[in-house]
């Protein structure tokens, strides 16, 4: 049965899609069977994945209105080793759909009940907002990857979002927990990067994933080739770190 | 009559409220009369102007539900030299509220016109996404102004941020056009900056904004003191890039 995380944050700009990238395919690196759910309109997790957001004919905006199945929506055998289900534009309507929907929250859960146990783990994107669409990925999920830059809006936005989980926790999905809070465009040399992260030890403790991904330019131009960092430059730092964490997600993982 | 700009785009973490909180302080050291109206459930612009975001008696909230007066939920007389209508995480109750009201996309320009004339500039903070919030400002203003990282998945997403610009023109606005693109982060050691850099300017040309903003530690530092960067260290560099940035907004609207 697959282990399914979500990648979130509602702060902008912390790493949640180049983390949803570089894990899904750092984790197909160890032979994991992987899904990667783009819930973003952006659609950036599905550019990323190599996967052209205009040319989508189905995408999880279809899923969760109902009028195609996870197994018709899913894209298979992609370069990057793990598979899409994308997102376009059209998902900005979904919101306002869903809001008319019966069991609007579980949408998502429902759909993928069908295909949970090809995969080992499916990753969920989310867009950068704590909103319906993020709800369905809480309510289908094991935990949730909280990546955090380490600075002073990201850090003052974490309570609103551990509240939110919480609420999920008790009102929707009594397995939910926060799996890990991932430290990202770490550079140790500023001292508001080391404040902030200490204030994440502190307070989180061992929620705090032991890696910690570095600010690494090879990791912002992956995705102009439509490729994750280990597949465009797998000596790079960047692609190193995500290697790291999918080690470590795995060794948490099997010790549960 | 003021002129009312709005700081928006979809992608996470491009530098609108920095944009937003350093412009406005910058505005006001050149004796301008400005309001920064913080949109965004976040409240990011709120604590970055240092008003503490959970001591609102009143905030944009009340104002868009019409619960309170523009006139009654501004604060003034504040340290950084600018008014401030802030923002907590009720707004997210707003979203949805607005969907049920007359008028839905006009409640901020309503609203706004009773005080309009008491300022040079009025300029509005968005979340990072196109939704009712941004709407209610596109609606509410003279131009727009468009931080943008200089990296893939910031440049992906601007033709949609244009598109619903363009349709707001049409249906809500027509005096709305895009007042200027901002390069924020600017990192000019990495190619991928100088490539998207380029893109911009073939394609927006004149749009663009001559004063680009550097990548500096003082920029994510202030926040964490409440204080624009030109009161926190008004020798850095972000501090003179901001300073620029009004000078020639200033000049630009003189000419028009
Ligand atoms: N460790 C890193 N080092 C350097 N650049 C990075 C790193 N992680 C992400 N980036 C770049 O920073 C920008 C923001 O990252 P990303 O888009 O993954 O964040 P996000 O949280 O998904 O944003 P949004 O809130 O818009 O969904 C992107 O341009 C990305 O390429
Ligand atoms: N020029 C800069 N140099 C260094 N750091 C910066 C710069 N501009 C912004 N930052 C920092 O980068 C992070 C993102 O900036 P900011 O929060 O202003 O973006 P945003 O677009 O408002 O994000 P959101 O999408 O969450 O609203 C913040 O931690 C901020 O302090
Ligand atoms: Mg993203
Ligand atoms: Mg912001």
């Amino acid at each position: 049965m697959a282990k399914i995380l979500t990648v979130t944050n509602q702060k902008g700009g912390v790493g949640k899609t180049t983390t949803s990238v570089n894990l899904a395919a750092s984790l197909a690196a160890m032979h994991k069977r992987v899904l990667l759910i783009d819930l973003d309109p952006q659609g950036n997790a599905t550019m990323g994945s190599g996967v052209d957001k205009h040319d989508l004919t189905l995408s999880v905006y279809e899923l969760l209105t109902d009028q195609a199945s996870a197994k018709e929506s899913i894209i298979t055998n992609l370069e990057v080793g793990y598979d899409v289900l994308g997102a376009n534009g059209d998902l900005t309507a979904a919101e306002v759909e869903l809001l008319q929907m019966t069991r609007r929250e579980f949408r998502l859960k429902m759909a993928l009940d069908a295909v949970a146990d090809q995969y080992d783990f499916i990753l969920i994107d989310n867009p950068p907002s704590l909103s319906l669409l993020t709800v369905n990925a809480l309510a289908s999920s094991d935990g949730v990857i909280i990546p955090m830059q380490c600075e002073y809006y990201a850090l003052e936005g974490i309570s609103a979002l551990v509240g939110t989980i919480d609420k999920i926790h008790e009102r929707l999905n009594p397995r939910l927990k926060i799996e890990g809070i991932l430290r990202t465009m770490f550079d140790p040399r500023m001292s508001l990067t080391k404040d902030v992260s200490d204030h994440l030890l502190e307070y989180f403790g061992d929620q705090v994933y032991r890696t910690v991904i570095p600010r690494n330019v090879r990791l912002a131009e992956a995705p102009s080739h439509g490729l994750p960092a280990i597949m465009y430059d797998k000596n790079s730092r960047g692609a190193i770190a995500y290697l790291a964490l999918a080690g470590e997600l795995v060794r948490r993982t099997d010790k549960e």
